[in-house]
């Protein structure tokens, strides 16, 4: 199917099965064609699954099953779509896609949650002109703001889920914040509020799974605290 | 270089094993 069938698609009112076997088909290809294909389906492309991914968030409690479904699947296809510089740039410069990434950390939906969350630390990092992990640090406290949380409570409870992937991927997302802030009373900052908060009861069970990936982050964070010590 | 894809993957892959954090 061309790039241009998935466009319509996208502007039919289909309901969610339908729906979920088009995003499926549609993330297949965002990942096969060559990236001209991805070219072409573009901005429009992407402000549709935006679109599409904002309505099933608003839709809230009385999400079914498929509507979670398509959520998760909208988030791996923007990971798709951002696997080259053109769609990488598409989704910088749209308006809300860090936003609706920020409200896909759900830690009742592990598995998507997950996704969001490394997804948004690969973007913390990303060497780029603007400082993108505070825009993404941005996103994560008005998110917070509007349901009146904690900033970083969803990360904690992600933590505190039994799900050991999305453990790790909550650790990625906090060394991703803290390693990019340039100031050292910044990183010293957000360490302590995640700690206050309850990361550090979190950090004294997490160290007993026995994990490589967890291990791998566990060992970024402890590092990152000495170094920052030693500097104060 | 424009055609260049991966580049998630690369990121991805970078933050998993840590190599990301590694001091400059």
């Amino acid at each position: 199917k061309s790039a241009m069938m998935y466009i319509q698609e996208l502007k039919m009112d289909y309901k969610d099965t339908q729906m979920l076997s088009c995003l499926e088909s549609l993330r297949v290809s965002l990942n096969n064609n060559p990236v001209s294909w991805v070219q072409n389906f573009g901005a429009e492309g992407l402000a549709l699954l935006l679109n599409l991914l904002r309505k099933l968030q608003d839709e809230k409690e009385d999400n079914s099953m498929n509507g979670v479904k398509c959520q998760h699947e909208i988030i791996r296809c923007l990971k798709a779509f951002m696997n080259n510089k053109h769609g990488l740039k598409s989704m910088l410069d749209s308006e809300e896609g860090i936003t609706l990434l920020v409200k896909a950390i759900n830690p009742k939906v592990p598995h998507m949650m997950v996704d969001a969350v490394k997804l948004l630390s690969a973007l913390c990092i990303l060497e780029h002109s603007e400082n993108l992990h505070e825009r993404v640090l941005e996103a994560i406290t008005e998110e917070a703001e509007k349901r009146e949380i904690e900033r970083f409570q969803p990360l904690l409870t992600g933590m505190n889920v039994q799900n050991i992937a999305l453990k790790g991927g909550c650790m990625q997302l906090i060394n991703a914040l803290i390693s990019r802030g340039e100031e050292l009373e910044f990183r010293i900052h957000i360490r302590s509020e995640l700690l206050r908060l309850g990361l550090r009861d979190l950090l004294k069970e997490v160290r007993m799974i026995e994990n490589e990936e967890l291990r791998v982050q566990l060992i970024v964070f402890d590092e990152q605290a000495e170094d920052d010590s030693e500097d104060l | 270089e424009d055609d260049e894809t991966g580049i998630m993957d690369g990121l991805l892959e970078a933050l998993q094993s840590g190599a990301a954090f590694r001091r400059k």
